[in-house]
């Protein structure tokens, strides 16, 4: 599965994305 | 699983670093202007097996945007990073780069808001996978841009084919017909899945994903 955010500011939906999957 | 994180200004992916690391979670961090970076699906060997049909998919599964929604004025354009050696220049330079890349990231936004999502909803049309979802975070009026621009370019190619544009006349799906690389347009079906109104305009997420799934 590849997960991508654009945008990704400061990391926190990133962070959270990666922790829940 | 593997994430990328991507993100125009060299501080916010820094951060996003920081932030990761600080979370123990792995994910990858490229300084890039959306997905620009990647390789086009149709020059790579993965995922071509429908290419002599048109269809040539990506490989990003889940896509995430939130995206420069304001308003700005027309013809305003977001900057293109450059890749420059941080021994050769003055830390004076480096630092008006840092910050034009910085402001950059709420440019480009065009009388719509909508440009630098465009730009992301061309790119989505060409490396989503084939059944990869795109969420992303629109004002009202972004949505309205969408439809109006959808609707005149039906109207250019033929009149006679609103009915698509509109599931049931909803409010909140419309099929996207004018993104991807132009030789092979995949359509994309843009549905409304949550939203909240917020002082003076409604912020909606959108689920994007391929028609046919």
């Amino acid at each position: 599965l590849l997960v991508v955010e654009l945008g990704s500011g400061a990391g926190l939906l990133s962070a959270a994305v990666a922790k829940s999957l | 699983v593997h994430c990328i994180a991507v993100d125009i200004n060299p501080a916010a992916c820094h951060a996003t670093s920081h932030t990761c690391l600080l979370n123990n979670v792995q994910v990858d961090v490229v300084c890039g202007d959306l997905l620009s970076w990647m390789r086009h699906p149709k020059s790579t060997c993965v995922n071509i097996k429908n290419v002599s049909q048109g269809n040539s998919y990506g490989l990003i599964d889940l896509l995430l945007f939130n995206p420069p929604y304001v308003r700005g004025p027309n013809g305003e354009c977001a900057i293109v990073p450059m890749v420059l050696k941080s021994d050769t220049i003055e830390n004076s330079t480096e630092n008006q780069l840092q910050s034009k890349i910085a402001d950059a990231a709420w440019l480009g936004g065009g009388p719509d808001g909508v440009e630098v999502l465009k730009k992301a909803l061309h790119q989505a049309a060409d490396f989503l996978s084939e059944r990869g979802v795109f969420y992303v975070l629109m004002i009202d009026y972004n949505y309205a841009a969408l439809v109006r621009e959808e609707i005149n370019a039906r109207c250019e190619q033929d009149v006679n084919n609103f009915g698509v544009i509109n599931e049931n006349n909803s409010k909140d799906y419309v099929l996207l017909t004018t993104f991807g690389d132009g030789t092979a347009k995949k359509p994309l079906a843009c549905r409304r899945i949550l939203s909240r109104q917020v002082p003076g305009e409604k912020l909606s997420v959108y689920r994007v994903y391929r028609p046919h799934i």
